[in-house]
C-alpha cells in the first residue's frame, strides 16, 4: 500500500523556485494497476523516484507498507528498495563496464544469493524479454531498446512486490513493447502492484486505472 | 545526395560475429523525407551512424555528395559533420555539465560564431521545442523528454541541409510528439533532406518513404 500525503518537491536554482511536485496525495492498493500520464516536464518522474524511495520531497508524507519513509533508516530504506521494489527507469542507469547479465545479477548479490542460482534467475529475466543473444554485451554494444529491455529484466529478476515502470516501452517496436507489456500485465495478474508512467495511450489503457498529471498537480475531474 | 552501396558493419566478440548491417543499399535524394523502421536490434541506428559520418562500414561504399567518404581526410570528415549533417542521437549524448543553452551553442562554436549571435540561434533553436523556461538547467535538471528535445534543438541550429533523427519522440507525450513532428516537417518543407527512425507508426506516416530493416538487411517487397 503506497499512501502519499500532499506531496510537493522544490528546486532552488538561484532566485527562481522549481515546483516539480505542488501538492499531490495518492493512495496506489496492493496489486492494483496504476498508469501515470501527463506532459513532458509535468513531474510524472519525480513523483516515481519518491515512490521509489529514491528522493525525498520537500514536504509532504509517504507512508509505504504502514511506515512513515521519512523515519526509515539508511538501512530500511535501502531494504525496501533492494526487497520491496523494482524500478525500470526512464534513462535505464545501467553499469557500463557490465555486461547484460551480469547488470541483471545485480539486485540479487544484494540479496546474498550464491552465483550460481544468481545466474540462472538472469537468464530466465532477460530471456523473458527477448535478449537470450546478448548475455555478454556491454550497454555500449547493445542499440537502444536491448539496453531499455536489459533495465526491465533487472527490475523483474528480484520478484519484488512492487513494480515502478518509467516509460518501459518508448525506445521499442510495437512488437518488442507487445512482449514486456504482456510480461508486466501477467505479473501484475499475479498479484504484484504495478505503477506505470507512460506516453503511450495503447500501454496507459492496459491498465485498470489512469491518473494524469499537469504542472506538478493531479487533474481532478476524474476519480483519483 | 546519400548513396549506400553493400554496406556491411560487423562486430567480432570473442568467436562470435555480429552482423549487425548485412548488405544495404539505399539512395537518398536532396530533400526526401525517409522514414527507417524496424524491430529493436534491427540495425537502425548503427545505418544511421554511417550515414552521420560517426562510424565506418566494415565494407561496402558511402558516396556522400558525389564524394567517397572513406576516402576524406579528418578534416574533412569534421567539416561534412559540422556543416553538412543535424544529428539527433537515440541517448542524446548531451554534455552533462553544461546548460542547455550552453549545450544548443556548441555546433555555432566549431563555426566561429560571436559569442551574441550564437547565443541568439541557440534561444531560437530552444524555443522551437517549447523550452524557453530551461534555458540554463543542465541535463540532471530536465526531465527524460526535456533533454530529448535539447538534443533536437542541437541538431537544428546549426540550419544543416542534412538531418538525420534516431527516435526523436520516443520520451515525448503525443502533443510535444506533434510539435516536434511540426518542427521537422516545416524544414522538410524548406528543402532539408529528413532521414527519420521512428517506432511510432504515426511518425513514420509524416514522411513521404519508408524502409523497413530486419536483421541487418532491407526488407524486399516494395520499392526501396
Ligand atoms: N534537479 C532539478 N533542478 C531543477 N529542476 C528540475 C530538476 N529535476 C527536474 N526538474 C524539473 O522538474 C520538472 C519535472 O521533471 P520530471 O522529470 O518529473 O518530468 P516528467 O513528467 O518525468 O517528464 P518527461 O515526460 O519528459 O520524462 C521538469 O520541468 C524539470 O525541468
Ligand atoms: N559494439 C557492438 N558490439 C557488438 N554488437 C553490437 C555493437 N553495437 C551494436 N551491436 C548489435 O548490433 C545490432 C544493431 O544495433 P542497432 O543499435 O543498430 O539497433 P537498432 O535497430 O537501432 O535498435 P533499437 O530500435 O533497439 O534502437 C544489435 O543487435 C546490437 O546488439
Ligand atoms: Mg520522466
Ligand atoms: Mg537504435
Amino acid at each position: 500500500m503506497i499512501q502519499l500525503e500532499n506531496i510537493r518537491k522544490t528546486y532552488k536554482m538561484g532566485e527562481i523556485e522549481v515546483h516539480a511536485l505542488d501538492g499531490i496525495s495518492l493512495v496506489i492498493s496492493q496489486g492494483e494497476a496504476l498508469a501515470i500520464v501527463g506532459p513532458s516536464g509535468s513531474g510524472k518522474s519525480t513523483l516515481m523516484n519518491i515512490i521509489g524511495c529514491l528522493d525525498t520531497p520537500t514536504s509532504g508524507n509517504y507512508i509505504l507498507n504502514g511506515r512513515e519513509v521519512s523515519r526509515l533508516s539508511k538501512n530500511e530504506l535501502a531494504e525496501a528498495r533492494n526487497t520491496q521494489i523494482g524500478f525500470i527507469f526512464q534513462s535505464y542507469n545501467l553499469l557500463p563496464r557490465q555486461t547484460a547479465l551480469e547488470n541483471v545479477e545485480l539486485p540479487l548479490i544484494y540479496r546474498g544469493l550464491p552465483g550460481k542460482i544468481r545466474r540462472e534467475y538472469a537468464v530466465a529475466a532477460l530471456e523473458m524479454v527477448g535478449l537470450t543473444g546478448r548475455l555478454h554485451h556491454r550497454p555500449t554494444e547493445l542499440s537502444g531498446g536491448q539496453q531499455q529491455r536489459v533495465a526491465i529484466a533487472r527490475a523483474l529478476v528480484g520478484d519484488s512486490p512492487v513494480i515502478l515502470a518509467d516509460e518501459p516501452t518508448g525506445n521499442l517496436d510495437s512488437a518488442s513493447g507487445r512482449e514486456v507489456m504482456n510480461v508486466l500485465t501477467k505479473l501484475h495478474s499475479q498479484g504484484k502492484t504495478l505503477v506505470l508512467i507512460t506516453h503511450d495511450p495503447n500501454v496507459a489503457k492496459l491498465c485498470e486505472r489512469q491518473v494524469r498529471i499537469i504542472d506538478g498537480r493531479l487533474e481532478t475531474g476524474g476519480a483519483n
